[in-house]
């Protein structure tokens, strides 16, 4: 039995700036860090592809069955989110180890020939992010100072 | 007022020169370093000599990263990623900076450094657009004011020992200022408002992370701010495409809150839905409906549940709004506890309907705040009076008492819009099992059983279906009520001509 | 009647917690892992 109210005319005022706020709305990229490579740009796609993220996307598990590439791109690409530190434990449970210095990804291609307190010795396959490609390296030095 | 000269020329001079070191080389690899280069390049130019400069520093480099924001967002043909690029290249260095001051200043041990500089910046930016905000009404933008306030609430929520020691001064500092530009002070920054106070990260901070849930009365002071602004907007059930917005953002956050910290809506649901307008069915539906996560509710349909011999029905929830005080005035408070204690003075009864009423204006007749209170008053009393005599609630023991006089002379002497109200008061305690839920629960349907005329049975139905026909979720102890009225043959409730008023509701 | 409140991208079902991922108040989704800001070791901060 209430009805309608009219607004008072402070509540108008208010109004107004709101519907005037509703067409600068904020985007959700306000609220994250600057992407430097993928920043958010919503593109509508066919209806009939993926909308929203598939089921546990953002488990460790759903990472684990990543490619290696595939890997190594959201690790160089979405730098600073979940989803890089996602990457990072996927590779390193597939024996990728990070290397600080040169910041890329080693993984032992055979036993290695000398291992002591500080370092290992041996052959190894890295990615490198500027060739991106994986690339074997013989004889390398891989100081433990140097393992994240 | 009164800047000092060249301080203008200096402020951004020192900007820029930050913006280049934030971005430089050295800063990636030890960000430190730099910081302290600058803070040298400050004091050198005495902008850290007394806090009358830092204040105006702040205000100046604050003013001229707004400008800067407006000129990029009035580009033509500029895109909005591009725009927003370049604001928050700009800003986000300023951020930074500020994040670095109010960890570094003061040593380790003076906290007090750190969170006096934090709010008086984060004072000076609410200042900055208030003023921008009553200038330039509707060419006001929330871009710039939105990116400083977020980033420099993730900045100072990085997890680092400094910082955590400090976190709880933090988040206050931030609600403060949140409710300084609260929607009804700043509508053009309500979107931007609602985006920080359901950040996942604020939400976290607030409600999960600190401990003894001590972030959750200000948490609570936030939404009631909301919900005041909604509140004329939502009355008339019409809602433009601007309210209607914000209106479903707010329900997308209650609705994170339900399933993440329901006994945080239990705990504050009586602040919340005095504010709430009572034709706001469907929200005030949701934040009745929170439960304990420990608690099982059984299903209402189960045939002849027995509830008042559930465990949880005896104990009284936590209710974190001081009600009682809320009675008011002072002599009205006294007449009504003499009144509940000896049934005296007798005029009680016949004045009450004046002491609620406010005016003759259709639809705004009655104090709704006060009438809430004062129904939750009486029915708390009412709950102690009958534990005291060793009894529990339920259809006999309320019966026959200086508190069922009260709500019996409510339900005759208010005129329909009061009753309204009045009613919606005691549907607004059914909720989760619990002694309150018990106790008014019996009370709606004794006033049912009891009325004498059909009109007040009509309107309890009302009151009763008109929440149940909306949209899920409903509240357990609205469902255990409506079903008791229609299934237990006393209240002869299908006997009644309004039953069969139109085939749907009869349905 | 009110909105339908299971239509409005929130997995209301989920066993763990919505906020974590809450896209905001207009999203009709929950955050992607690329979205979500983390503190991840600084060597990982190559650019």
């Amino acid at each position: 039995p209430l009805g309608p109210v009219p607004l008072q005319k402070e509540h108008q005022c208010q109004f107004q700036m709101m519907e005037a706020a509703f067409y600068h709305m904020p985007h959700p990229s306000d609220s994250e860090r600057l992407r430097t490579y993928l920043p958010r740009n919503p593109v509508p796609t066919p209806l009939y592809y993926h909308q929203v993220p598939l089921p546990h996307s953002d488990t460790v598990e759903f990472f684990q069955r990543l490619s290696t590439e595939t890997l190594f791109f959201i690790f160089y690409y979405m730098e600073g989110t979940k989803a890089q530190y996602l990457a990072a434990k996927a590779l390193k449970k597939q024996s990728w180890r990070f290397h600080t210095k040169y910041m890329m990804w080693f993984q032992r291609h055979e036993e290695p020939k000398i291992i002591n307190e500080e370092y290992e010795q041996g052959t190894y396959i890295y990615f490198d992010y500027e060739k991106w490609g994986q690339r074997k390296k013989e004889g390398f030095m891989f100081e433990y100072k140097y393992l994240e | 007022f009164d800047d000092p000269p060249g301080l203008l020329e200096k402020t951004e001079f020192l900007l820029r020169e930050w913006i280049s070191i934030h971005y430089s080389a050295t800063a990636g690899r030890d960000p430190t370093r730099a910081f302290s280069i600058f803070v040298q390049q400050m004091n050198g130019h005495g902008i850290l000599k007394t806090d009358d400069l830092i204040t105006r520093f702040f205000r100046l480099s604050t003013q001229m990263c707004v400008d800067l924001c407006y000129r990029f967002l009035a580009e033509p043909a500029s895109t909005p990623t591009l725009i927003r690029t370049k604001c928050f290249h700009t800003l986000d260095a300023f951020v930074r900076l500020i994040a670095l001051l109010v960890k570094h200043s003061g040593d380790a041990s003076n906290t007090n450094t750190k969170i006096n500089l934090l709010n008086k910046v984060l004072g000076i930016v609410a200042g900055v657009l208030l003023q921008d905000h009553d200038n330039r009404l509707t060419e006001f933008q929330q871009l710039p004011y939105h990116r400083i306030f977020i980033m420099l609430f993730l900045e100072l929520n990085t997890p680092e020992p400094i910082l955590e020691a400090i976190n709880y001064q933090v988040l206050t500092a931030f609600c403060h200022t949140l409710h300084i530009l609260r929607p009804a002070k700043a509508s053009g920054f309500a979107y931007a408002w609602l985006e920080l106070v359901s950040h996942r990260v604020f939400i976290g901070r607030m409600l999960a992370i600190t401990p003894q849930q001590k972030g959750w009365g200000m948490y609570a002071q936030l939404l009631i701010d909301l919900f005041k602004f909604l509140a004329p907007f939502l009355r008339n059930a019409e809602l433009a495409k601007p309210v209607t917005l914000l209106y479903k953002g707010t329900l997308r956050v209650l609705l994170v809150l339900l399933h993440d910290f329901p006994e945080f809506l239990c705990d504050y649901h009586y602040g919340f839905c005095d504010v709430i307008p009572p034709n706001c069915i469907q929200m005030r539906n949701l934040i009745l409906s929170a439960f304990p996560r420990n608690m099982r509710l059984p299903d209402p349909f189960t045939p002849n549940l027995k509830v008042d011999m559930l465990p949880e029905i005896a104990h009284a929830p936590r209710v974190l709004t001081n009600f009682a005080s809320m009675i008011q005035p002072m002599s009205f408070k006294k007449d009504l506890d003499s009144y509940l204690k000896a049934r005296a003075p007798v005029t009680f009864l016949s004045d009450l309907r004046s002491n609620l009423q406010v005016s003759n204006e259709p639809g705004m007749r009655y104090n709704i705040p006060l009438m809430n209170a004062l129904v939750l008053y009486v029915g708390a009393q009412a709950i102690n009076f009958i534990r005291n005599k060793g009894l529990t609630p339920n259809m006999s023991t309320i019966a026959h008492s200086s508190h069922m006089d009260i709500f019996q002379n409510l339900a005759v002497d208010l005129d329909t819009e009061g009753r309204y109200l009045f009613l919606n008061a005691i549907a607004n305690q059914l909720r989760y099992p619990n002694s309150h839920t018990h106790y008014f629960s019996c009370t709606l349907l004794y006033l049912f059983a009891e009325a004498n005329t059909e009109a007040i049975q009509e309107q309890i139905t009302r009151v009763l279906l008109e929440r149940l026909i909306v949209n899920r979720p409903h509240p357990w102890g609205l469902l255990i009520t409506f079903i008791e009225l229609i299934k237990n043959p006393t209240y002869k409730f299908w006997n009644h001509e309004f039953v069969h008023c139109a085939p749907e509701i009869e349905k | 009647l009110g909105q339908d409140l299971t239509a409005l991208g929130l997995n209301l079902n989920s066993p763990e917690n919505l906020y974590p991922n809450f896209g905001g108040p207009w999203a009709e989704t929950p955050c992607r892992p690329q979205d979500i800001d983390f503190h991840v070791p600084p060597e990982y901060l190559i650019n």
